[in-house]
Parts: structure tokens; C-alpha cells; sequence
């Protein structure tokens, strides 16, 4: 564990309440993609199954079960308590492209061919482009409110830390996983765009809305 | 062992 890792971690967990206390104060998901929660749903679940396997830490399984039963309660308020409000006629992503070329990724390229590791694989890839059907969303409304762009860019700034986690890991423990790093990569670079709108307009007190 | 046996990050 280091700064960086720590400071990821952190700013993941922070993204993931600040949706959370956005959709529970405002009663409403409004502007949220239920299909990007649903894939983060995926992602949680399929990576954290080392849980019943293996024990790195307190930390790390206290973590992995807030943030499974975090986004479950996410993907119930949006899907189930607050239906009504939730935008579905805009979140039109067609997520199986996503799950489907990327599972076969999985069984193709991975550490090991064995189910948990395939699987822990498939979550790796499936993360680094979960948040495409909430960018999709955003881009065809042409807005964004605030909140949700805090959400963002915590989320964002979360792999762009564990980036410099894994420079730092591969200086001091000679560590590195290159399929983490090469999705993480990925992941981070689709938030650059978001980054840009973000430190210009949301940073300056204004709403965020995007260039059609 | 092999550095991906343990997933040690979240």
C-alpha cells in the first residue's frame, strides 16, 4: 500500500457515495445511467469472488464489501425506489457490445486460464469501459449537472491514481500487471475529455454541458 | 509464485 494506491481507493469510494447521497437526497436519478451502474454491478462481483478464497486484509475485504453493496444499493435505486425519474429513453448504450467482445477477450487473454483468474480478467476489462453508457448519456442530453460531474471526476481520478501507484509499485517492488495497467490506461483516457469540461467550466461555478 | 496470483488491489 501506498499514497497513491491509498488516494485511488479513497477517491473511488468518495464517487461511489457521492452518487449514492446525490440520488437519496434528490429522490431521483435523473441524469444517471442505470446500464453503467449495472456493468459496475458486474465488474464488483465478478473481481471480488476472491473474497470467499483468498484474505489480503481488513482492509481490502472491507472495501470489496462496501463497494459490491454499494453499488447494489445504487443499481436498487435506480431500477427499483426511484424508477420513475430514471432517464431511460437516454440511456440508449448498447452495453452486450460492450460485455460480450470483452468476455471473449477474457477467455483469450489473461494470466491463467482458470475460472476466478478468466473472471477477475473480464472485470479488469469490463471496468475500464463501464462508464461509456453514463458518458453516452451525457453527450446526448448535452448536460451534466454538477454532482454528477463530482461523481466523475472522482471516479476518473481514481485509475489516474492507481496509474501512479503502478509506476511507483514497479520502482520499489520491481511489480507491475499489465493487464491492469493497459485498462487502466484505457480507462483513464476515456475520462480525459470529461477531465478537460470539468477544470474549465464545472471548476468555475458553471454547469456542465457538452458541445453536441 | 507468480505476481498475479495474489490480486492484492481493489
Amino acid at each position: 500500500m501506498n499514497i497513491f494506491r491509498l488516494a485511488g481507493d479513497i477517491s473511488h469510494l468518495l464517487a461511489i457515495f457521492i452518487l449514492l447521497i446525490k440520488i437519496w437526497r434528490s429522490r431521483s436519478c435523473a441524469g444517471i445511467s442505470g446500464k453503467s451502474q449495472v456493468l459496475f454491478g458486474m465488474v464488483f462481483l465478478t473481481r471480488y469472488l476472491d473474497l470467499f478464497t483468498s484474505f489480503i486484509s481488513v482492509y481490502n475485504t472491507v472495501m470489496k464489501v462496501i463497494f459490491i453493496l454499494a453499488t447494489l444499493v445504487t443499481i436498487y435505486l435506480v431500477f427499483f425506489k426511484f424508477r420513475a425519474t430514471y432517464d431511460s429513453n437516454n440511456d440508449t448504450f448498447r452495453a452486450e457490445l460492450l460485455v460480450i467482445p470483452i468476455a471473449g477477450l477474457a477467455v483469450l487473454v489473461n494470466h491463467e486460464f482458470s475460472l476466478f483468474e478468466i473472471l477477475w480478467t473480464f472485470s479488469i476489462y469490463l471496468e475500464s469501459v463501464s462508464i461509456m453508457p453514463q458518458l453516452y448519456m451525457i453527450s446526448k442530453t448535452g448536460e451534466a449537472e454538477t454532482i454528477t460531474s463530482h461523481y466523475l471526476f472522482a471516479l476518473g481520478l481514481y485509475r489516474g491514481l492507481y496509474i501512479v501507484n503502478w509506476v511507483w509499485r514497479y520502482y520499489t517492488e520491481q511489480f507491475y500487471d499489465w493487464i491492469a495497467i493497459v485498462a487502466g490506461v484505457v480507462q483513464t483516457l476515456l475520462y480525459c475529455d470529461f477531465f478537460y469540461l470539468y477544470i474549465t467550466k464545472v471548476i468555475k461555478g458553471k454547469e456542465m454541458s457538452l458541445p453536441a | 509464485c507468480s505476481e498475479y496470483d495474489s490480486h492484492d488491489e481493489l
